[in-house]
């Protein structure tokens, strides 16, 4: 399944 | 980290230190408007909801720890602080801020990455910071004059979302599955409604003139 990446922005 | 990405995130701390140079130095907040602060603190609460659980970086732990405290430190110099409540012009700052926190909110229930709790107030910070700027840039607007700090704090925040596009562009490039729709397509909003104050700011900085906004 399609995994979103980590929120790593601010 | 790529260059563009530090670069937007350090212009955004400055702006923040600029602004707390002004009430700092000045002891004043005139111009600046306490519901724009008062949106960004709640931009920040909600979406730095991952400190509890998620940890990416000492970066990345410590600026959004900075952008929470300094955010809230600001709201309380203006509706606490003895000498620095006194400086806001309360009569200039009537934008209708929480038609933005509802209209936002009713944005990030329709329109959301995945369908959590979490989820929905990320999806809620991001459209509420692409608005969050319009109280100070309308009591800008109506004030006319713009004191020079003032400028400044508005100049870099807009050059934050200037480097943050620039950011987006280059991951889109350069990483496999860069697809951040709802930060991205609010980014643009939020940097598009800078436009006319940039315009502004340039030509009295081209002329070396004391920025000025038409009424």
């Amino acid at each position: 399944c399609l995994q979103t990446p980590p929120k790593d922005e601010l | 980290m790529n260059i563009f990405r530090l670069a937007g995130d350090m212009t955004h701390l400055i702006s923040i230190l600029v602004l707390l140079l002004k009430i700092y130095a000045t002891k004043s907040c005139s111009g600046i408007s306490l519901k724009t602060q008062e949106l960004y603190a709640l931009v920040f609460l909600t979406r730095y909801l991952d400190l509890l659980t998620d940890f990416i970086s000492i970066y990345n732990t410590v600026m959004k720890l900075v952008f929470i405290g300094s955010s809230l430190a600001i709201v309380w110099c203006m509706r606490r602080h003895r000498v620095v409540r006194r400086s806001y012009d309360k009569e200039l700052d009537t934008f209708r801020h929480y038609f933005l926190i509802a209209a936002t909110f009713a944005l990030a229930v329709l329109v959301y990455e995945k369908f959590t709790f979490r989820e929905i107030l990320w999806a809620f910070s991001i459209y509420l910071e692409a608005v969050a700027i319009l109280p100070q840039l309308v009591m800008l607007q109506r004030s006319g004059n713009v004191d020079n700090l003032t400028g400044k704090y508005v100049f870099f925040l807009g050059a934050y979302r200037a480097f943050y596009i620039l950011n987006w562009i280059y991951r889109y490039f350069t990483e496999a599955r860069f697809t951040r729709w709802i930060a991205c397509v609010s980014g643009l909003v939020q940097t598009a409604l800078y436009a006319d104050f940039f315009y502004y700011y340039f030509i009295s900085w081209k002329n070396n003139a004391k920025l000025k906004l038409p009424a």
